[in-house]
């Protein structure tokens, strides 16, 4: 789960 | 994980922040309507929808305080069904039809193109009915994809070891809080008592059916994948990918 790990801890802008 | 000061007034404020904007395929549906561009079509706009779906969780007061593996693993349980609540919000004031996006929508005969398609149509469309004949609310709304979430894998959890411990009693808390919250929502109509505690229940009853087109919905996707018909995108095969193997 490479990309929804990514966008898990994204900041938020 | 939430602050004691958040009233259901607020929590449902906060979750009505959390939605998504509208998402458009941005491109006209591939004509003619053939199995390959349809399935094409939807898995493009199931991709951009997850995006904007990890935003809304992470928006959800609470998510972000549980750990990473919690987060995903709730994500990858229950994406599906939130796709459908929310196709299902769309498409309520359409009889007949699914509004996918504001610029995709399909009578029952046209997603008939796509083998095995009409039986998952029908079902959404007759879930859609039943959210009209109860004139589901906004607030309603947004509360029920939140408990989709926060119970996606409440019958998985307890079996896994690897689990923290409070991970469990945390999750049970937030979805009191949510069902606090919609209660609340309930009550706000001015409806009898009585009433009230049956439009509860009846509003929950509706999850049991998003359940069941899920699983359909992601058999049928599945196969689709292992047929080769459509390229899947990163996300969306993921996400699917996750699925089969939880459920296996």
């Amino acid at each position: 789960h490479t990309k929804l790990l990514q966008l898990l801890t994204t900041k938020p802008e | 994980p939430l602050p004691p000061a958040l009233t259901p007034e607020h929590l449902i404020s906060r979750i009505m922040e959390a939605e998504p904007p509208e998402i458009y395929l941005m491109k006209d549906m591939n004509r003619p309507l053939t199995e390959a561009n349809v399935m094409m079509s939807l898995t493009n706009l199931a991709d951009k929808e997850l995006v904007h779906m990890i935003s809304w969780a992470k928006k959800i007061p609470g998510f972000v305080e549980f750990g990473l593996l919690e987060q995903v693993h709730l994500l990858e349980c229950c994406w599906l069904e939130v796709l459908m609540m929310g196709l299902m919000w769309r498409s309520v004031d359409h009889p007949g039809k699914l509004i996918f996006s504001p610029d995709l929508s399909l009578s029952r005969e046209e997603g008939n193109c796509v083998q095995g398609f009409s039986e998952i149509f029908d079902m959404l469309i007759a879930a859609t009915s039943r959210v009209r004949e109860l004139k589901l609310q906004r607030e309603e709304y947004v509360c029920l994809k939140a408990m989709i979430l926060l119970n996606s894998n409440m019958c998985l959890i307890s079996s896994e070891g690897s689990e923290e411990p409070q991970s469990r009693s945390k999750l049970l808390r937030l979805l009191d809080a949510v069902t606090d919250a919609l209660v609340w929502a309930i009550a706000k109509s001015g409806l009898p008592y009585r009433q009230q505690y049956t439009r509860l229940a009846h509003l929950l009853m509706l999850l049991s059916h998003v359940r069941h087109v899920s699983n359909k919905g992601m058999d049928h996707l599945h196969c689709m994948k292992m047929k080769n018909i459509v390229p899947l995108y990163d996300l969306l095969l993921e996400m699917l990918d996750a699925h089969i193997m939880h459920s296996s």
